[in-house]
This record gives structure tokens, C-alpha cells and sequence, in this order.
């Protein structure tokens, strides 16, 4: 068993460290899958849950497209090693396993991670060149075929929400876009933000309700009680456009679009006294909230398949 | 690394369309290197704007001259900074001992 503390913030080598470790020490349903690089050539890992009886349906989870939200990162990483330790031993997720594979990708912005490390804790975007601009990076969810290019993202490259030249140019985004239409059954697609506390389905680049708006309200407030029944957190549930603002080029507005109904978006804690800095000591308290969240959701996807 | 002495990160609470769209203006405001972390969308909602040392008089005399009302969230970003970094540290040093 390795020693990676999970309440803590960790470099980017860290925690590529623990997937190792992880995809050792329980090697039974944990395997880790390289499923491209990024712009500036580091290997985008994604960690595969899976009791290993065929091409399962699967649930898709990612974390940290945005670089700063360091807190995304960091649950995505407590909830990997609570998914492998309590496969066996929680009836939950032994159930959810025997049904589901989860692919985990922890870090989706490794580059932006780095950089937050090494040069500038509040990048938020891909660390990509920009052509006849000397502004660095694309605002990685801006950046999804999703009525790309429309309100809510910026043309402007050195703006933090620049959307990119074209719909995936980001190697990063593109990465996980082949993956998925790759793998051909995937049943949902969540991803995790931070901060306002906030669960978010389509739409974000419209703002008229997708067709299932009904059931992913209704999933989406059962997983905010979840999340509220730990620590008393308050989440806000609705579509990107009704909940923020409008803002094109989303991944789950892509997912959903794609075909994959339960597509969901997590702003973690918290409402805004530390923001993207949330103190190390939240990180377990906000993981554990969280992934009762999504546990809810994959329970519904589990015993609602489409 | 890079440094945000004296970087505040200011509460904005808006009371109308009106409000909110000097607050967009703002955001074309290249100059006062101004970094939203909560943008600007309706009037229900904050907006969390990170502000250089260098914009703060600025910005908060547009603020109070459009009768924009705002909060101080973050005092001194670098202090938090450092507490991070701090936090970080001393966790690094317990795992090796």
C-alpha cells in the first residue's frame, strides 16, 4: 500500500505516481490506460474500474480540464481509491462494478496542471500556441463540438475562456472525444469543476431543455441530497444555461449530444470564501460528499439502461 | 512562480441588466488584466473577479461610481497562496518522516 496522501495537494508526477500504485495494489479491477498526450507531450491517463467480463456499458469521469480548480483533482483521486478499496467489500459499488466499468481520467489538463505548479497557480487553460497570438491556451471546455464558437466563448486567444481555432483542436479534448466514440457504449459522461456547488446537465450553447430535462433534474436532485446528507452542502441543480450562463463548446453538451444521456456537470465546493484555493483540509470532506453524488447517479444508470 | 501580492479577489453583486453590462465592459478591459472566476451573468448571481495590485483603485471607483455594490472575498491573494503552499510542504515532510 502506497503512502499518497489523499488530503493534500500533489504535483502532477505524484499523482501519475499513485495511478502506478493503485493499478498495483489492486490490480484485480484497477487498470491504467494511456489514451493519447497532451499538446506539450504528457500522457493523459485514464484509470479502468472493471471486474473484466467484456466490453461492458461504462460510466466516463473526468477531472481537472480546468487547471486551477485544484480540488477536482484531488477527489478524482480519493474516489479512485475508494472505488478499488471498496470493490468487494461495499455492497454499492460491488454491485455497480459487477454491472459498469468507470473509466477515471484524474488530470485532463495535465499541462495546465504543471504550469499551476511551476509558473502560475490561476491558469485555467491548455498550455496549446496560439498562431498570430502571443497568448497561450485554449479554454479546454470551450473547445467540444457543441455549438462551438457561440455565446459564452471567447474568440479573443488570450482570453481565459478562448473557445480555439476550430472544434477539438485541443489534443486533450480530441483525446478523450476519439476514446469515447471508440469505446461505443458509454452510458454516462460526468465531469468535475470547481467552484459554487453546483449540478449542471445540458444545455449550456442553447438554452432550450434537452428532451430528457425531466429525468436528469430529477437524478440530479437526488444526487444533491447525497451530497447534502454528509455535511449539510448545499448543491444547485439545473442546466448549464438556466444555473450560470451560456456557454458553448461544453463537454457534456457534446456527450449528450453525442447520445449519451446521463451527462453531467460538478461545480465542487466552495461558494466562493476560498474559491480555487480551497484549503487542503476540505479536500477529503469534499471528495467524500462528492462521490456520494456521483454514486447516486451511477446507481440510476446502472438500473436505467437506454 | 508567479506572484499576486496585493491581488484581492472581489464579490461583485449586481442589481440590474444595466449593472451587469458595466460589468462586461469591464471584462474588455485588457489593460486591468482582470481574471473572473465567476463571470458575469444575471443579476441573481455574484461575480468573483480577481484584481492586480495595480487595478484595484480603478476598478473600485468604477465599482462605487455606477453604484455597483462589492465585497472584499479575498483580502490578500498571496497570503492564501502561501498558506498553500505551506500546507503543502509540511504534508510532504510528514510523509517522509
Amino acid at each position: 500500500s502506497s503512502t499518497f496522501n489523499y488530503g493534500t495537494y500533489h504535483s502532477l508526477a505524484s499523482i501519475y505516481q499513485e495511478l502506478d500504485n493503485l493499478a498495483s495494489e489492486y490490480g484485480n479491477i484497477v487498470s491504467k490506460i494511456q489514451i493519447g498526450e497532451s499538446y506539450e507531450k504528457r500522457p493523459l491517463y485514464v484509470l479502468k474500474f472493471s471486474t473484466g467480463r467484456g466490453n461492458r456499458p461504462a460510466i466516463w469521469l473526468d477531472a481537472g480540464i480546468h487547471s486551477r480548480e485544484w480540488v477536482t483533482q484531488a477527489s478524482a483521486m480519493w474516489i479512485a481509491k475508494k472505488i478499488a478499496s471498496d470493490y468487494g467489500n461495499d455492497p454499492s459499488i460491488t454491485s455497480l462494478l459487477n454491472n459498469l466499468d468507470i473509466f477515471l481520467l484524474p488530470v485532463a489538463n495535465p499541462d495546465g496542471y504543471e504550469f499551476t505548479h511551476t509558473t502560475n497557480r490561476m491558469w485555467r487553460k491548455t498550455r496549446s500556441k496560439n498562431s498570430g497570438s502571443l497568448c497561450i491556451g485554449v479554454d479546454p471546455n470551450r473547445n467540444w463540438d457543441a455549438g462551438f464558437g457561440g455565446p459564452g466563448a471567447s474568440s479573443n486567444p488570450c482570453s481565459d475562456s478562448y473557445h480555439g481555432p476550430r472544434a477539438n483542436s485541443e489534443v486533450e479534448v480530441k483525446s478523450v472525444v476519439d476514446f469515447i466514440k471508440n469505446h461505443g457504449n458509454i452510458q454516462a459522461f460526468l465531469t468535475l469543476h470547481s467552484y459554487s456547488q453546483l449540478l449542471m446537465y445540458p444545455y449550456g450553447y442553447k438554452c432550450t431543455p434537452p428532451a430528457d430535462n425531466a429525468e436528469l433534474n430529477t437524478i440530479g436532485k437526488a444526487a444533491a441530497n447525497s451530497i447534502r446528507s454528509l455535511y449539510g452542502t448545499t448543491y444547485t441543480v439545473g442546466s448549464i444555461c438556466s444555473t450560470i450562463y451560456q456557454a458553448s463548446g461544453g463537454s457534456i453538451d457534446w456527450s449528450y449530444d453525442y447520445g449519451i444521456k446521463y451527462s453531467f456537470a460538478f461545480e465542487l465546493r466552495d461558494t466562493g470564501r476560498y474559491g480555487f484555493l480551497l484549503p487542503a483540509a476540505q479536500i477529503i470532506p469534499t471528495a467524500e460528499e462528492t462521490w456520494l453524488g456521483l454514486k447516486t447517479i451511477m446507481e440510476y444508470v446502472r438500473d436505467n439502461p437506454y | 512562480l508567479e506572484t499576486f501580492v496585493g491581488h484581492q479577489v472581489l464579490r461583485i453583486k449586481t442589481r440590474n441588466e444595466e449593472q451587469l453590462k458595466k460589468l462586461r465592459f469591464l471584462e474588455t478591459l485588457d489593460h486591468l488584466e482582470l481574471d473572473f472566476w465567476l463571470n458575469p451573468s444575471t443579476p441573481a448571481l455574484p461575480v468573483d473577479v480577481r484584481i492586480p495590485a495595480h487595478s484595484l483603485q480603478a476598478v473600485k471607483i468604477f465599482l462605487e461610481s455606477h453604484g455597483i455594490e462589492y465585497s472584499i472575498l479575498i483580502e490578500d491573494l498571496q497570503v492564501i497562496l502561501d498558506r498553500e503552499k505551506q500546507d503543502i510542504v509540511a504534508s510532504q515532510q510528514m510523509e517522509r518522516s
